[in-house]
């Protein structure tokens, strides 16, 4: 029997240290330790790595303070695009999506694409009403946004109209 | 950008990997969250990763099968083939971090910015996370 393992992500960036106010840190904390538990839960039980990482994932996903589904940042034109992706090491079965806003889920979204498209990769409003004919929970785009988010687009299309640098690093931007 | 990497108890390798994409971005515009080989992969044989950072930077230096083909080929370690590709993604404005796990051994979580919002279990089961 191998030894499980399992690790996750939240998104990287200049994560200012000292400005990261301490219940902040906690909160950001309290998220990845969540998502660990859920995938353990699973591994523990001889849950297969798959099923781990979608738990995993999922309780991220749900979570606000990251940028994925709850908490999914905004486009320029104040709409939200998720991709989401998975794959398995056995035999290599793979499924995504990308450009959708709809599934709570968007990790089940591409999880769906591997095991009833016949497809790798879905893009767009097809990918949605693919998911949605699959059962997937659908949500209002009002689940997605956050005060926070619309925020720092209000912010960035500000900057960009005055043309002031973007002093954000590329992991800021894309984490 | 989240994800999550995981190996189970008949040793078989899962990587997920989901995201909003980037404050403003450009309509239509896909990382490389969704591109298999950059920034989610997995095979048995050689490791599972979910990256995090400049989606087209990961996509154009294929940085997930890039530390796959290491370990497979170069009989690098993972920590070393991973650690290597972030730093060398770094110099190509690659910035951001990956989190990988193996057939064996502990999960590697490298970056090369500020800081990673990660986690990983502890060989007796304990929950490890960090930022910085």
């Amino acid at each position: 029997m191998a030894q499980i393992g399992l690790a996750v992500h939240g998104g990287a960036g200049t994560i200012p240290a000292q400005t990261l106010r301490p219940e902040v840190a906690d909160a950001l904390h309290e998220g990845l330790r969540a998502a660990l538990a859920a995938g353990l839960l699973v591994l523990k039980a001889g849950g297969p790595a798959l099923d781990a990482v979608c738990a995993a994932v999922m309780v991220l996903e749900d979570d606000s303070q990251f940028n994925s589904a709850h908490g999914a940042v905004f486009t320029a034109a104040g709409r939200m695009e998720m991709d989401a992706a998975l794959m398995e090491g056995h035999g290599r079965r793979a499924g995504a999506v990308a450009g959708i806003c709809g599934p709570r889920n968007p990790i089940l979204a591409a999880r769906a694409v591997m095991e009833a498209s016949g497809n790798v990769l879905l893009i767009g409003q097809a990918a949605e009403e693919f998911a949605r004919a699959e059962g997937l929970v659908f949500m209002d785009e009002a689940y997605f946004s956050t005060p926070s988010r619309r925020a720092a687009l209000a912010l960035e299309l500000a900057r960009r109209a005055s043309g002031a640098p973007d002093t954000r690093s590329d992991a800021d931007r894309h984490g | 950008t989240v994800g999550a990497v995981a190996r189970d108890q008949a040793g078989h390798l899962a990587a997920g990997t989901s995201t909003g994409g980037l404050t403003a971005k450009r309509p239509g515009r896909v990382g490389d969250t969704p591109v298999f080989g950059a920034g989610t992969f997995a095979e048995d044989a050689s490791c599972a990763v979910s990256a995090t950072g400049t989606g087209e930077v990961f996509i154009r230096f294929t940085a997930a099968s890039e530390i796959a083909a290491r370990v497979k080929y170069a009989g690098q370690s993972l920590e070393q083939a991973a650690f290597e590709v972030i730093a060398e993604l770094a110099s190509e404005g690659g910035d951001g971090g990956l989190i990988a796990i193996g057939a064996h051994g502990p999960a590697v979580m490298p970056f090369n910015c500020a800081g990673m919002y990660r986690g990983c279990i502890g060989a007796d089961g304990s929950l490890l996370t960090a930022i910085h």
